[in-house]
Order: C-alpha cells, then sequence, then structure tokens
C-alpha cells in the first residue's frame, strides 16, 4: 500500500512538526 | 503526560494552527506555520497529508488529536 508506506515515512516530519510546536510553546518568550 | 494535559496539549496546538477558530485546518493554515516552525513548506504539506487521514483537505481535531497521539505514544490511534 503506497499510502501506508507514505505515512511510515512521514512520521518523522510529525515527530518535527510536533516537537517544534513543543519547544514553541514551551521555549522562553 | 495525563490525559488532561494532553487534551489541553492537542486544544492549545490545534488553535495554534486553526488561529481563526474555524474548528478546522486547512492547507492554507499550515502554511501560515512556514514562518513560525522549523519546516519548510514541502515538510508542512506532508504533516498536513499525513493527519488527514480521510483525506478531504481539512484537519478535524479528531485528526489532529490522532496524530498527536501517534507522535506522542509511538502508534496512531483510530
Amino acid at each position: 500500500d503506497p499510502n501506508m508506506k507514505a505515512g511510515a515515512a512521514n512520521e518523522g516530519v510529525l515527530a518535527n512538526f510536533f516537537n517544534s510546536l513543543l519547544s514553541k510553546k514551551t521555549g522562553s518568550p | 503526560m495525563g490525559q488532561n494535559t494532553f487534551v489541553e496539549k492537542t486544544h492549545e496546538f490545534f488553535q495554534m494552527c486553526d488561529i481563526e477558530n474555524k474548528g478546522f485546518i486547512t492547507r492554507r493554515d499550515m502554511q501560515r506555520l512556514n514562518g513560525e516552525l522549523p519546516l519548510s513548506a514541502e515538510e508542512l504539506e506532508n504533516v498536513f497529508d499525513t493527519l488527514d487521514s480521510d483525506g478531504n483537505g481539512y484537519l478535524s481535531l479528531d485528526e489532529f488529536s490522532s496524530g498527536f497521539s501517534g507522535f506522542l505514544f509511538g502508534r496512531r490511534v483510530s
């Protein structure tokens, strides 16, 4: 399934995205 | 992170994307984060496509929450 493969490849990007949101929220103002 | 914190964070992050408080996130909303987050436009597009599990072009809070829990707990919750 190409969609599942793309999804797996995007896990890293997703982690990057949520990490950025987390650090943006908790980082110094 | 407890369940309440998870829900709070999900709402917080969802609203950071949905700045117009529409109740959903569009590709355009996601591209707005380009200047705020260290991700390229292409990466943000990937994030949107990955989160938009039903592929309708809108990210609901459920889809967003599912992606966030997948990130936190290492698997997707459907």
